[in-house]
């Protein structure tokens, strides 16, 4: 783990009180597999530790080399995540969008908790028409926390995702916030990633969130890229923080979409949904 | 001449940077070329082969390795052991246990051999309903309790139907979990020792980075793997998670999930997928 190994290298620092190359290339190693292990972009990695080592060798003599260094990299990573995204607590209508299984299903009613705790008044739309079962999962979350809810059940049969969407917005209109959820999909899938491009020409919800699972490895950026330019992503919640995933996927996801993570998703229950904290964030991913 | 570190090195690090942009494990990747490594410093080099020839195959062999290390046939095993199978799909959350389940089953049903399915997630919101349906689809007969039940006992009552109906296979459907949640991980524990299933295999995404390591360890020490299913294939074509699952869990992986249809699964092949991986 790096701050084992990375203490261990900083200290070799602190018996001198001048940065020397062949101490910075030992502990932009070690940040490097910390990097890596938590499933930070290759080239991202590469590109960081380039800054680092350039920023870390630039003073020579320093008050104190530990601290320099550690406050370089906190920088550098802070550099690429910005600052939280921030989700107004306003009239809006939200859309999310994201990979099969990340849990936007189960983000959406968490979401829908959180407007009701700060006094508005939330309603979910359901437009996943594909997943068995779908309608009836988020029919039962909302039904748990008295959030009312529409699916294509309340319409004609056959009708697309475009019309039960625009068919819940109007049915929903004295409600504050309009939370959509979506099927999951991919990169490659044309319809499907055709289908949230019409959904957001028709709909044009203000807020456009990638639900991420914190524990998505290389295909971060390809995945963010492809959802970004489809329908401009808003902002972004990642999921599944209370694993041992780091989230470094997040990093590559917030360059793509060029936004930054809104909230953190900590477990199954409906509460469990935390506004993003970037010190939190990078603290835990390097360990 | 003899093969040298120097010469070594460039297309070592070529090779592990491909590893590690196909989702392959930082600690996974770094044992591998360690050990080519060792095993090509010294080594006679014959005419007319050049270090990066010798270098991808040997990190192909080694791949190869780790890939084979365990091997078993899903159909031979459910063809000669004895019945009623009872199968047990585990896994973190969301990676595509139900709908493999719906895969495996429809398999299964084209071999010609008589299923049942265990709704054994009492706990998410709508997944009995999801794996009804999958059920429906398949025409086959599914036991479920009431939301809240144990597990255990679902996995139990359905593996007496079976022997009572003279069902070939149970597969039992279970609650995604995190591998930090010591009650979940102990409630599989319950699962195991009271149903005690034939198969218990673990179910991952392609789509997860490093962290695919530490989930397969921490369910194989703290509930036992017997075999891995990847899913989410057709998502992240290079499979690099199957090395990092192969490698921490030293058990065979069985089929490759690659859509969300019946038919999207596959029966494993390490030769394809490391080719992939190196093409
Ligand atoms: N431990 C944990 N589980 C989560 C979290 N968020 C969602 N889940 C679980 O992840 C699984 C998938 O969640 P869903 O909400 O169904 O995911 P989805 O993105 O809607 O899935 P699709 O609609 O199939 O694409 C479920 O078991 C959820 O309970 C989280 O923050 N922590
Ligand atoms: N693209 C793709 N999607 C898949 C694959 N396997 C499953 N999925 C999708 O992944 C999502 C989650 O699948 P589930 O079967 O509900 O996953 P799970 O592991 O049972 O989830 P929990 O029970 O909530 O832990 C669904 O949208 C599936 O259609 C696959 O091989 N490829
Ligand atoms: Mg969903
Ligand atoms: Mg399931």
């Amino acid at each position: 783990k790096l701050s084992n190994s990375l203490k261990e290298t900083v200290r070799k620092i602190a018996m001198s009180n001048r940065i020397d190359k062949h101490i910075v290339d030992e502990v932009v190693r070690d940040i490097q597999r910390a990097l890596i292990q938590a499933d930070v972009k290759i080239a991202l990695v590469k590109e960081l530790s380039n800054r680092i080592r350039e920023r870390s060798l630039k003073e020579k003599m320093v008050l104190n080399p530990r601290e320099h260094v550690i406050k370089v990299v906190y920088e550098e990573l802070m550099t690429v995540l910005g600052k939280a995204v921030e989700v107004p607590l306003a009239s809006q209508k939200i859309m999310m969008v994201g990979l099969h299984g990340t849990g936007k299903t189960s983000t959406c009613a968490k979401l829908a908790r959180y407007f009701q705790k700060k006094g508005l008044k939330p309603a979910v739309i359901c437009a996943d028409v594909y997943r068995p079962a779908a309608s009836e999962q988020l029919r039962q979350l909302c039904d748990r926390i008295g959030v009312p809810f529409f699916d294509s059940a309340n319409l004609p049969q056959g009708k697309g995702v475009v019309e039960i969407v625009k068919a819940g917005v109007e049915e929903f209109e004295k409600y504050d916030v309009k939370i959509i959820d979506t099927a999951g999909r991919h990169a490659l899938e044309q319809e499907m990633i055709e289908e949230i491009h019409e959904l957001r020409a028709k709909v044009k919800p203000e807020q456009r969130i990638l639900v991420l699972d914190a524990s998505i490895g290389q295909q971060a950026s390809v995945q963010a890229r492809a959802f970004d330019d489809a329908i401009g992503i808003t902002g972004i919640i990642i999921t599944k923080m209370d694993g041992t995933a780091k989230g470094g996927g997040a990093l590559s996801a917030v360059s793509e979409t060029d936004t930054g993570i809104a909230f953190v998703g900590t477990g199954e229950t409906v509460d469990d949904l935390e506004k993003f904290e970037s010190d939190r964030f990078l603290s835990r991913m390097l360990g | 001449t003899v093969l040298g570190e120097k010469e070594l090195r460039a297309p070592l690090e070529e090779l592990e940077v491909a590893l590690l942009e196909n989702d392959a494990a930082l600690s996974v990747v770094e044992e591998l070329i360690s050990q080519v490594k060792r095993d090509l410093v010294g080594k006679r080099k014959k005419w007319g082969v050049d270090a990066e020839g010798l270098v991808k195959n040997a990190i192909r062999d080694a791949l190869l390795n780790i890939l084979s290390a365990q091997k078993l046939d899903f159909d031979e095993f459910v063809s000669n052991r004895e019945k009623p199978i009872n199968i047990a799909f585990i896994g973190v959350n969301g990676t595509g246990k139900t709908t493999t389940i719906a895969k495996v089953a429809k398999r299964l049903l084209s071999y010609g051999h008589s299923v049942v399915i265990a709704a054994a997630d009492t706990y998410r919101a709508g997944a009995t309903e999801q794996i009804e349906q999958h059920a429906s689809n398949l025409g086959i007969k599914l036991i479920k309790h009431q939301y809240g039940a144990d597990p255990a006992a679902v996995v139990y009552d359905t593996v007496k139907y079976a022997k009572a109906n003279r069902k070939e296979v149970v597969l039992s459907d279970t609650a995604g979990r995190m591998h930090t949640s010591v009650n979940l991980m102990e409630q599989l524990n319950k699962i195991r020792r009271v149903t005690k299933p034939d198969m218990v295999i673990f179910v991952d995404e392609a789509v997860a980075g490093n962290d695919a390591v530490e989930r397969a360890k921490r369910f194989d020490e703290l509930v036992g793997i017997d075999a891995s299913i990847l899913t989410k294939l057709d998502i992240d074509e290079n499979g690099g998670a199957a090395i990092s699952i192969a490698h921490s869990t030293s058990k065979p992986i069985l089929f490759l999930g690659i859509g969300q249809g019946y038919e999207d699964l596959k029966k494993f092949d390490a030769e394809w997928l490391v080719d992939k991986l190196l093409s």
